[in-house]
């Protein structure tokens, strides 16, 4: 139950508009560190809109998961759809086969 | 149980790869399953082939019309286990090379099988359970919600809040401890290895705490035998 804490999740402090206003060098590190180089303008420009709004996302992540580091990766240009389609690849269920073989029970203590 | 644990102390689990822009976490957690407990049938560490499971494996999911394993669309690990036993097993990586790219014809080779499956089988949503598998059989093959794995650089991810529904593949290796400023207090958290390549996360790993099924974690857990040479 320890688990259970009441937090405040969503941002209200000047914080995070610093952070934004920083949001050009962030983009440019971020495309020396990880090599990105877009086709054109219009690509770039997309693509640093996309940036901006991960980097919400990234605030967001690090108040609702305080104990973890979260900030810009490799996916940072990414859309969550775009990240879904070409990193992930489970066939999305929320249960086991049914068919499946259950492990056997194995003691655990002692 | 130890009260930690880690199968890349124990020499189970190979350096960490990377699938680039294709949906085969699905092969990857298979393949390191199946490394694993290779590893502890046969005292041997090899390096096995997903691209194997990308080519040939399109088994179906028998409780969803439909779901076939789709290389870098998709798939599921007990249904890559399934293709894994009929096909009499996996080749090495060097001989069948992870390409990242699908639609080629299969290239499998049974005479160059370098792991086979004995058995599988799915464990309990138990987290005392799992743990006991993962130190008795070696590293499991897991499901989870990647939500937070986009952001994430370091440290015990532990999310207030996230979805359950399981959408990435990886490989759990290990559990342990640690101290939790936000709890004040020593946590404990499951070591997963990633196929994002060893730039991402923690050297290509993730921690994410136990004890409340976070992200799914513990949803979807199978457990694999290789078959013993000796």
């Amino acid at each position: 139950n320890d688990d259970i804490l009441i937090r405040q999740v969503v941002g209200d402090d000047d914080g995070d508009d610093h952070h934004m206003l920083n949001v050009d060098h962030h983009f440019t590190n971020f495309k020396m560190r990880f090599g990105k180089t877009y086709a054109s303008d219009e690509e770039h420009r997309y693509r640093f809109s996309v940036f901006k709004a991960n980097l919400r996302r990234a605030m967001q992540h690090q108040k609702l998961d305080p104990s973890a580091v979260h900030g810009v990766t490799q996916f940072s240009d990414m859309t969550p759809d775009e990240f879904k389609r070409k990193f992930l690849g489970v066939n999305r269920r929320l249960r086991l086969p049914s068919d499946a073989n259950k492990a056997p029970i194995l003691p655990t203590e002692d | 149980l130890p009260s930690e644990f880690d199968w890349r102390e124990h020499g189970a689990v190979t350096p960490v790869k990377n699938q680039g822009s294709c949906g085969s976490c699905w092969s990857f957690s298979t393949t390191g399953a199946l490394e694993g407990a290779n590893y502890l049938a046969t005292g041997k560490l090899v390096s096995l082939s997903e691209q194997q499971l990308v080519d040939c494996d399109h088994e179906c999911d028998p409780d969803e019309k439909g779901s076939c394993d789709s290389g870098c669309n998709g798939g599921l690990m007990n249904s890559a286990f399934e293709y894994t036993l009929k096909a009499g097993g996996l080749m090495r990586e060097e001989d069948y090379p992870y390409t990242g790219t699908d639609r080629a014809a299969c290239k499998f080779d049974n005479t160059k099988v370098a792991a086979k499956v004995a058995n599988f089988s799915v464990v309990s949503l138990d987290e005392e359970q799992i743990a006991a598998n993962l130190v008795k059989n070696g590293p499991l093959a897991v499901a989870i919600n990647a939500v937070f794995m986009q952001t994430y650089i370091g440290g015990v991810s532990c999310p207030y809040i996230c979805s359950k529904r399981l959408d990435h593949g990886v490989l759990l290796v290990g559990y342990g401890t640690g101290y939790s400023p936000i709890r004040m207090k020593d946590k404990p958290y499951w070591i997963i290895k990633n196929s994002w390549g060893d730039k991402w996360g923690e050297k290509g790993y993730y921690k994410i705490c136990r004890g409340r099924n976070v992200c799914g974690v513990d949803s979807m857990v199978s457990t694999i035998a290789a078959v013993s040479t000796s």
